[in-house]
């Protein structure tokens, strides 16, 4: 399993529909200061289930979708999702290729898709629970935040072999 | 549930013994449980010694020694339960180059494993890369992506 | 001491729209009083706004965007009063190139005033200093010192 | 006023007696990981009479003496000497060249002197007072806390203005 593809569109700094394929092995992003780099990785976040909003560097859910710019209007949605090649079906779901997509509204309404059909985020969660992928905290180390595990106390690093077990 | 717990302790454990001392070229680390008679509720201390120097506190490390740890710590996590994919955030800010080429050797190897993408601004890790994105933004504060030739990435750096 | 307080805040937010638009090339940022009626308590409030952006809570700000509004918050104190010399730790470490070059020539012109001393990984930082200093560490843990001409601190890096 | 020389004994990871001549103008400090660039940082902060153990990465005055290393035993005192040209007499002492020095001991007995003869640590805060060198949080900005004025809620912010005034 690995993932095959991102697209943000409306999601923070991506007004833009904007994809990003993957292969196998090491992608590198790179830029200047303040392009959206991070905000590819706060997407990856959203769009597996995070609840922390704190975690996404905002405050309430439509600090997700695209505040508008220079001559640019502000978006109304944001979305993202997260194309994972699931051939070798460690995702307890018969396809194989999964997309796992998030919206989030103006409303302040947050919706889940799976291959385009809508679910609920309890759902994402027991499928994500039956592969590597549930929440894991190192599966994405935000910008600053290599350092963080030396931080902990000796009993919230335990949470960390926790997981990994 | 401990005997789950404690074995992935252990195999952790000796990997992280094991990356630290490449990762620093020497010197060695080991993690070690607070409390071994209670598996259930025991924490977990990481002691580190760089190469040449006394084991320390991990508050008397350097910006880049604690990096370097951190990320040793990471890794071996990832040898022994891999996610699917692992995203880095400009993990290798503080590295010197000598430690970016060590780092990069490391994460050449997991990544026959696990799937990496990783934010950065160092030119010898975009070298490791097989695909590289190059992010930008116009004056309308839209983000914009291109795909990059390793050779056209020198020029963005 | 109120009054004090309020012309050095004065001085300190009309360089800070300065400074600011002179690093980030563009865009506007200021200093606001969040009780200007009570001098004696009032905090200060920062709103940042990069080129091209709307206007955001610093939150939103990137890590380097974050690290250069914090340069010009503390370039506009320099400015305002003086101290007479000031240590650098790294504060370049998150920062692209073109960003490295504007908070370099707006620290060699502060270095008219006053004297810094500045930590760093960047070269481009480096080129700036009169003088450099290049430290290394023996097998022993004790820290050496070379002083090294600026051709010497390029092979160090 | 500017800082002309700062000398290191037995602090931290300068075991060996070592001095920095400064010029006016710039001095860039280069060097590997864990060399010793921030231990010069904590240095200065600590013979301007540093109260506070965690500023310089600390738990105990002990932290500041070199621990030793392969082949070579700790050291029993840590002294580091700031060396400032007063020919500007902006330091209310008549000396047109001032060195400020701190000395740690095993025992945790700290003391503090003035062109050498001893002198409470009262006495240079009242020396630094009268000059712009007294506790201003901006003339030594640490390592990975360059954006820590960001994060400080608007009335803590406030006190950076005061000491500037
Ligand atoms: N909801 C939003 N709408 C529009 N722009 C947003 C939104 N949220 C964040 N941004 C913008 O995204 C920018 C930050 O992007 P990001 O943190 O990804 O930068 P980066 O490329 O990681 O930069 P650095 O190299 O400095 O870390 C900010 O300037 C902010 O204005
Ligand atoms: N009391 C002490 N005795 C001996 N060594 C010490 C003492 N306190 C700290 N050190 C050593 O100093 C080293 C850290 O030095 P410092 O933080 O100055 O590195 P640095 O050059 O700033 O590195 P980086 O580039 O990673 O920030 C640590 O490895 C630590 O072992
Ligand atoms: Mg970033
Ligand atoms: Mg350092």
């Amino acid at each position: 399993m690995y993932l095959k593809r991102i697209t943000l569109q409306g999601y923070k700094s991506f007004a833009e529909k904007t994809e990003f394929e993957f292969a196998e092995g090491i992608t590198a992003i790179i830029g200047p200061n303040g392009t959206g780099k991070s905000n590819i990785a706060d997407g990856i976040r959203w769009a597996l289930g995070e609840r922390s909003m704190t975690t996404l560097r905002a405050k309430s859910s439509a600090d997700m979708i695209f505040v508008g710019g220079d001559g640019r209007s502000r978006a109304g949605m944001a979305q993202v999702s997260l194309t994972f090649d699931n051939t070798d079906a460690s995702l307890p779901i018969d396809f194989s290729e999964v997309t796992i997509s998030r919206r989030a509204y103006r409303s302040g309404e947050n919706e889940y898709l799976i291959n385009g059909s809508q679910i609920l985020l309890r759902d994402i969660e027991e499928l994500l629970a039956g592969s590597s992928l549930s929440e894991r905290t190192y599966t994405v180390i935000g910008q600053g935040l290599v350092d963080a595990a030396l931080s902990l106390r000796p009993d919230e690093r335990r949470a960390l072999f926790e997981e990994a077990a | 549930m401990e005997t789950a717990f404690k074995e992935t302790f252990d195999a952790v454990a000796k990997e992280f013994a094991e990356i630290f001392s490449r990762l620093f070229d020497g010197g060695e680390a080991q993690l070690a449980l607070t409390d071994p008679d209670d598996l259930l509720n025991t924490g977990v201390d990481i002691v580190a010694r760089p190469p040449g120097k006394r084991s320390q506190r991990l508050a008397l490390l350097s910006g880049g020694e604690r990096a370097l740890t951190a990320t040793a710590l990471l890794f071996s996590l990832l040898e022994v339960s891999a996610t699917p994919f692992c995203v880095l955030d400009e993990v290798d800010a503080m590295l010197d180059e000598a430690n970016v080429g060590r780092f990069r050797t490391k994460l050449e190897e997991l990544a026959q494993e696990t799937q990496f993408i990783v934010i950065t601004h160092n030119r010898g890790t975009v070298e490791s890369a097989r695909t590289v994105y190059g992010v930008s933004m116009g004056s309308d504060a839209v983000s914009q992506v291109v795909s990059l030739r390793i050779d056209e990435a020198e020029a963005v750096g």
